[in-house]
C-alpha cells in the first residue's frame, strides 16, 4: 500500500528535521505511482503532485506521525479539498414538476440509478415522481425503466420505442404536469460523447425542457478516457452533478478525481449495488482514501 | 508525436505518456519504453519514424504472444458461457455473435441465464428474434444454472451447432456471485461427455487497471478460455489488454465497435495496435 512504499521511502527520516527535496521526490514518485495505479489521468496527476509539493515541503516532521503519514495527510487532505463538500443535494428548488436528466456512456448505470434516485426522494423526502424513458434504441430498455420503477413504487410514462426522444420528454412533462408529480427523471440512452448526433439530441431535450439537474452517470471503473468523456458531457450540456456508479467493487476510482477536476461540478451520488437500496450520499474523504490504496 | 523530433529521453517519455494515457497502466507502458529503448540501441535506430514501428512491433508481439486461433467446437453443441461484470455489453455481444455464426451457417441457440436484473430475458429475447434464433428462458428470479443445463439439454438434443449462454452482470469481488456462476460451470462440464465450453471474459474498452482484478478473479474462479472486449468505438483504446494478455495469457476472440448486430470482428492484433499509433 502506499503507506508502506513511503515508510521505505523515508525509513532515514523518522523524528528529524524537515521533509527535503530529495526525500520528497522520492515520496512523490511514489504518490504518482498510486494515483496513475488509480487510474487518475496523467494530466490531473501532474497538476495534482505539484500542488502537493507546494504544501508538503518544508513542512516539520511532526512528533505524533511518521514522514510517510505525514505526506498522506498532505495528500489526502488535498484529494478531498478537491472531491468537494459530502453530500450536495438535488437542487429541487422550482415549480414542480422538477425535471432531472440522466446522461451518460452505455451501460454506466443510469437506469437503475434513476430508479435508485426516485425511491431515495420518496422514502425520505416524501416527493413523487414521474420517470421517463427517452431510449428508443436498445431493445427492452423501456421495459426496464418500467420493472425497476414498479419496484420504487414511483410511476412511469408509459413511451413507445418508434417515437422521437424530444417527443416523449414533452409529453412526458405534460403528464408529470397533470399528474401533480414533483420531479420527472429523464432516462437517457446511453452514448458515446463524441456521437455528434446524440449529443445534439441532449441538447436539443435540454433546451426543450430546461432541467434543473443534469446527472453525469460515470462507472467507477473507467480509466484514462473519464477526462474526456466528463469534458465532453460539461461542455455540450453544462451538467449540474456527477453520480459515480459500481462502487461496490474493488476498482479505486480514480475516475471520480479525474472528472471532478476536469469539469469542476460536484460528485452528488454513489451508486454502491445493484438493487435499488444501493445509492449513497458522496463521501470525499472515503473515495479519497480508496484512490490512495 | 513523434514526426521531426529527434530520439532523446524526452521523447521517450512523451512516448511513455502516450501509453499511460492509453491505459497500458503504469508498469507496462515503463516496461515496454524499456524495452524499445534497448532494441534501440541495438538496431541502432535514427529515424524517428523507425522508433514507431519498433513501438508498434515490441506492442504487437506482447498481443500476438497469446493469441491462438480459434478451434472448431469440440462437440455438438459447441458452448458458449459469455460472464463478466455489470453493463459491459454482454447481451448485446450475444446477439453480435449469434449472427456472426449464423453468418457462417451454423445454428444458434440461446439461453437466458440473466434471471436477475429487469427486464434481462426480453432483452436477449429481442436479439433471438434479430437472428432467428430459439431463446430458452424461465421467469425473472428463478435459478440460472436450471435454465442453462436446461437450455443446454434442448440444444443436445434439437442438434444445434451452438448454444450461446447469458448470465447476469456481476462484480467478481462479490463471492456467492462467483459461487453462482462455478455451479454454472460444473453443470456444464458434467453434461454427456462435454468437459469443455469456452468461457468468454467480457471487458469494457473504457475500463482501467481494475480490469486487471476482474481477469484475475474470472479466470481463478472459472478458466476463463477467451476475452472480448467492448466499446472500441468510443475514443478508449483498450490499451490495458495488453498487459492483460501478458499476465494471463488469454487470448482475445471478438472486438465489439457499436451497439448494433454487426457490430462485431475477429480480433485482429495487427489493427487493434494501428488504433494506438
Ligand atoms: N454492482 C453494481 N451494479 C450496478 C450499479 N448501478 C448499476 N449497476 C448495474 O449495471 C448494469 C447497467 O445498468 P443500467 O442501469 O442498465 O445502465 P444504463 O446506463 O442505463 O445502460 P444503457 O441504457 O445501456 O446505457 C446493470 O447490471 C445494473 O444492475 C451499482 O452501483 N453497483
Ligand atoms: N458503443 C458501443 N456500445 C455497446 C457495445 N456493446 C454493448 N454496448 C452497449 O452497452 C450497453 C450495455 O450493454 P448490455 O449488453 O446490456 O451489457 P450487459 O453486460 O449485458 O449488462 P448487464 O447484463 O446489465 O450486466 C447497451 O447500451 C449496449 O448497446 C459496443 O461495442 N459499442
Ligand atoms: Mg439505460
Ligand atoms: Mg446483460
Amino acid at each position: 500500500a502506499l503507506s508502506d512504499r513511503l515508510d521505505q521511502v523515508f525509513k532515514t527520516l523518522k523524528g528529524q528535521g524537515s521533509l527535503s527535496e530529495k526525500n520528497m521526490e522520492d515520496a512523490l514518485r511514489e504518490v504518482r505511482r498510486a494515483l496513475l495505479e488509480a487510474d487518475v489521468h496523467l494530466s490531473v496527476v501532474k497538476s495534482f503532485i505539484a500542488k502537493v509539493k507546494d504544501e508538503a515541503s518544508g513542512q516539520k516532521v511532526l512528533n505524533s506521525l511518521t514522514p510517510g503519514q505525514q505526506v498522506i495527510k498532505v495528500v489526502h487532505d488535498e484529494l478531498v479539498a478537491i472531491m468537494g463538500e459530502r453530500n450536495e443535494q438535488l437542487n429541487l428548488a422550482a415549480q414542480p414538476p422538477v425535471v432531472v436528466m440522466m446522461v451518460g456512456l452505455q451501460g454506466s448505470g443510469k437506469t437503475t440509478t434513476t430508479a435508485k434516485l426516485a425511491k431515495r426522494l420518496l422514502d425520505r423526502h416524501q416527493k413523487k415522481s414521474l420517470l421517463a424513458s427517452l431510449d428508443v434504441y436498445r431493445p427492452a430498455a423501456m421495459e426496464q425503466l418500467a420493472t425497476v420503477g414498479r419496484e420504487a413504487g414511483v410511476d412511469v410514462f408509459p413511451g413507445r420505442p418508434d417515437a422521437d426522444p424530444r417527443d416523449i420528454a414533452q409529453q412526458a412533462l405534460e403528464a408529470a404536469r397533470r399528474g401533480g408529480q414533483d420531479i420527472l427523471f429523464l432516462d437517457t440512452a446511453g452514448r458515446l460523447h463524441v456521437d455528434d448526433d446524440l449529443m445534439q439530441e441532449l441538447e436539443d431535450i435540454k433546451k426543450l425542457l430546461d432541467p434543473l439537474e443534469i446527472l453525469l452517470v460515470a462507472d467507477a471503473m473507467t480509466g484514462q478516457d473519464a477526462v474526456g468523456i466528463a469534458r465532453r458531457f460539461n461542455e455540450r450540456l453544462d451538467i449540474t452533478g456527477v453520480i459515480l456508479s459500481k462502487t461496490d467493487g474493488d476498482a479505486r476510482g480514480g475516475a471520480a478525481l479525474s472528472i471532478r477536476h476536469v469539469t469542476g461540478k460536484p460528485i452528488k451520488f454513489l451508486g454502491t449495488g445493484e438493487t435499488l437500496s444501493g445509492l449513497e450520499p458522496f463521501h470525499p474523504d472515503r473515495i479519497a482514501s480508496r484512490i490512495l490504496g | 508525436l513523434i514526426k521531426g523530433r529527434r530520439i532523446d529521453e524526452e521523447l521517450f517519455e512523451d512516448l511513455e505518456g502516450l501509453l499511460i494515457t492509453s491505459d497500458f497502466g503504469l508498469e507496462t507502458s515503463v516496461a515496454i519504453i524499456e524495452e524499445v529503448r534497448q532494441r534501440h540501441h541495438r538496431e541502432m535506430i535514427k529515424q524517428p519514424e523507425m522508433l514507431r514501428q519498433l513501438l508498434r512491433q515490441v506492442v504487437l508481439e506482447r498481443l500476438q504472444s497469446s493469441q491462438v486461433d480459434p478451434q472448431p467446437w469440440p462437440e455438438k453443441p459447441g458452448v458458449i458461457l459469455v460472464v463478466g461484470v455489470n453493463g459491459v455489453g454482454k447481451t448485446t455481444t450475444i446477439g453480435k455473435l449469434a449472427h456472426y455464426y449464423r453468418g457462417q451457417g451454423q445454428s444458434v441457440m440461446l439461453a437466458a441465464g440473466d434471471t436477475f436484473r429487469a427486464a434481462a430475458v426480453e432483452q436477449l429475447r429481442l436479439w433471438g428474434q434479430r437472428c432467428d434464433c430459439p431463446v430458452i428462458a424461465q421467469q425473472q428470479g428463478s435459478d440460472s444454472a436450471s435454465v442453462i443445463y436446461d437450455a443446454h439439454n434442448a440444444a443436445m438434443s434439437r442438434g444445434f451447432d451452438l448454444l450461446i449462454a447469458d448470465t447476469a452482470g456481476r462484480l467478481h469481488t462479490k463471492v456467492n456471485l462467483m459461487e453462482e456462476l462455478k455451479k454454472i460451470n460444473r453443470v456444464l462440464g458434467r453434461q454427456g461427455s462435454r468437459t469443455t465450453h469456452e468461457v468468454w471474459l467480457v471487458l469494457d474498452a473504457t475500463t482501467g487497471q481494475n480490469a486487471h482484478s476482474q481477469v484475475k478473479r474470472f479466470h481463478d474462479d472459472l478458466g476463463v478460455t477467451g476475452l472480448i472486449i467492448t466499446k472500441l468505438d468510443g475514443t478508449a483504446k483498450g490499451g490495458v489488454v495488453v498487459g492483460l494478455t501478458q499476465a494471463f495469457n488469454l487470448p482475445i476472440r471478438f472486438i465489439g465497435v457499436g451497439e448494433a448486430m454487426e457490430d462485431l470482428r475477429p480480433f485482429d492484433p495487427e489493427q487493434f495496435v494501428e488504433g494506438f499509433f
